[in-house]
């Protein structure tokens, strides 16, 4: 494994998002891990709908919460493509759900695996390495008052609460770190991005992960 | 443009927010630790924080294996 890499750098990303006044962070996740791997998958980045995911994702509750693993499985059992964000733009809101036809065009997910990384960081590194940004689930509580650095305590590892990006890591100084794309704005942390200790299951972070097959 | 009963709770939370991060930045920090302290979200209480921006479900995944998936 290279002692540090980051997904960043390789152009398969869209820039950090807001979600607003939404609990729409498990859309945002899922949503973001598709459109890097159709990006990886050699198309051209291209930043697909989280509100069709957050409207018709139908075992969730839109702007009241959800799970990255029923919206995973939402989109693998019905096949549904992801269309443009530009078509289905974001409103952070919960509306009706938009169909479009079969023709119409977008992307669809073709099959994902869910894991516990749980004491497993080098298989972790090894799967964001060669299968690209995953979306993970963690305890984001202390995430209220981050303004940036390193976060090494004040969050479980029992709680999972927010889903966000697992985007890279970096082993290379005194203290390794994953980087975490979130989606609360530019604003907050590492102009949008987290970086947590690589170790001990802080906040969670690997407890359970979620990584996606296009 | 808030009233003042709106206006003196946030007032309250934004001065729980600060007592919050001096807690939290008491810890021993190592060089690069995390810093904690006002942000956008610091005129927010807790619940509120919580109950608007931590809404995923912690799901159940089995261990990895390591095992390649076929197909």
């Amino acid at each position: 494994l290279p002692a540090k890499f980051d997904w960043r750098d390789e152009g398969v990303l869209a820039p950090v998002q807001n979600q607003q006044a939404c609990g729409s962070c498990w859309a945002f996740s899922v949503v973001e891990a598709i459109q890097a791997a159709h990006a990886r998958a050699g198309s051209p980045l291209e930043q697909l709908s989280v509100q069709q995911v957050l409207d018709c994702s139908f075992r969730n509750q839109g702007c009241s919460g959800g799970s990255t693993v029923w919206a995973l499985s939402w989109l693998n059992q019905t096949r549904v493509k992801l269309v443009p964000q530009s078509e289905y733009p974001y409103k952070a809101k919960t509306g009706i759900c938009h169909f479009f036809s079969q023709s119409h065009g977008g992307v669809a997910l073709k099959d994902f695996a869910a894991h516990d990384f749980s004491g497993q960081e080098e298989a972790m590194m090894g799967q964001l390495v060669s299968c690209g940004p995953l979306a993970v689930t963690v305890d984001a509580i202390s995430w209220q008052d981050y303004l940036g650095g390193i976060i090494q305590h004040h969050c479980s590892s029992q709680h999972a609460n927010h889903a966000i990006l697992l985007i890279g890591y970096d082993t290379t100084g005194d203290i390794p770190y994953w980087i975490l794309q979130n989606t609360w704005g530019t604003k907050w942390g590492n102009e949008g991005y987290a970086y947590v200790k690589i170790g001990g299951n802080i906040c969670g972070k690997y407890d359970p992960c979620w990584f996606i097959y296009m | 443009e808030l009233n003042t009963e709106e206006f003196n709770r946030r007032h309250l939370y934004f001065q729980d927010a600060i007592k919050r991060a001096a807690y939290l930045n008491s810890f021993p920090a190592a060089p690069h630790s995390a810093k904690y302290g006002i942000n956008q979200f610091s005129d927010l209480s807790l619940n509120e924080f919580r109950d608007l921006y931590l809404r995923a479900s912690a799901d159940k995944a089995p261990p990895y294996s390591g095992e390649k998936r076929e197909g």
